[in-house]
């Protein structure tokens, strides 16, 4: 289904960011 | 952490859901922390993908005739678009002072919108296509209310004609969201229910043959054959109610009363 593939292209991008905000605090942790 | 109910929801939002978890905590632990990099890029790719979602979300919503659906998904496309709004703005504001606090907040809260958003999204349809086998399971359910008027092997013959392709759907059907269940119980009810049904199912048809049979001979216990055909009807109506009320459980409030 393409909202299906959708809502993976949506967690695919945020996951992306979401790791890039996280790397910069977890260097201060 | 959110418990999602069916695998493929659950496959699509958990690593997200664990890291947008990660993401307050770390934040939460690290108040005055390190410069946030540069998240325009990433940010960028969110709200590309979620202009596509979008994009399909009104094309899904445009092709269905599923009324609720067209109530309740056009909220969920709204809750992503405005989340993606706050990361841009989070974005650009981190671009003019990295330690700033307030995009921070504005960062976690995007990002648990998308996730709130796009999980929402995913309900509605999930439960557009419950809806669907739960018609399939209703078709079935009307051809058993007739089968006490079934009392020629023509009629039978049609009866079989109409039930069998609608009853084979449901066992697909069923049988396929049962594999997708994250809940043990319900989808083990469904497996329960699925195999009573299809042992039932050609015991009804031939007490409804035998019924026939002793009414078109003018024979003796056409009343008991009834009563047999009737009680074979009912416990299989029953079954498929069963279906249909697991079916419409997507939380797992019910568990203390299972």
């Amino acid at each position: 289904e393409m909202i299906l593939e959708a809502a993976k292209g949506i967690m695919a991008a945020s996951s992306a960011l979401v790791r890039a905000a996280n790397a910069a605090q977890r260097e201060l942790i | 952490m959110p418990v999602f109910h069916t695998k493929t929801i659950e496959s699509i939002l958990e690593p997200v859901a664990q890291q947008v978890s990660r993401l307050v905590i770390l934040h939460e632990e690290a108040e005055d922390g390190n410069a946030m990099p540069d998240l325009s890029r990433p940010v960028q790719a969110v709200s590309l993908a979620v202009t596509n979602l979008v994009k399909v979300g009104k094309e899904t919503i445009n092709s269905s005739d599923d009324k609720i659906l067209k109530q309740d998904m056009p909220a969920a496309l709204i809750r992503v678009e405005e989340a993606s709004q706050l990361l841009e703005e989070a974005s650009g504001m981190l671009g003019a002072d990295p330690y700033s606090s307030s995009a921070r907040k504005k960062l976690i809260e995007g990002s648990r919108g998308i996730l709130q958003g796009t999980s929402s999204l995913l309900l509605c349809f999930d439960e557009s296509e419950v809806r669907k086998i739960i018609q399939e399971c209703k078709r079935v359910l009307d051809y058993l209310a007739i089968a006490e008027v079934i009392d020629t092997m023509e009629d039978l013959i049609q009866f079989l004609k109409d039930l069998s392709p609608c009853l084979s759907k449901v066992s697909r059907e069923v049988g396929a969201r049962e594999k997708e269940l994250t809940h043990q119980v319900h989808s083990e009810i469904l497996v329960r229910c699925l195999e009573q049904v299809k042992i039932l199912a050609p015991i009804l048809i031939c007490s409804m043959k035998v019924y026939i049979h002793i009414v078109e001979q003018k024979g003796k216990g056409a009343e008991e054959a009834a009563e047999n055909r009737n009680y074979l009807a009912s416990r299989m109506s029953d079954e498929i109610q069963e279906i249909i009320r697991v079916l419409q459980l997507t939380t797992y409030d019910e568990d203390t009363s299972e």
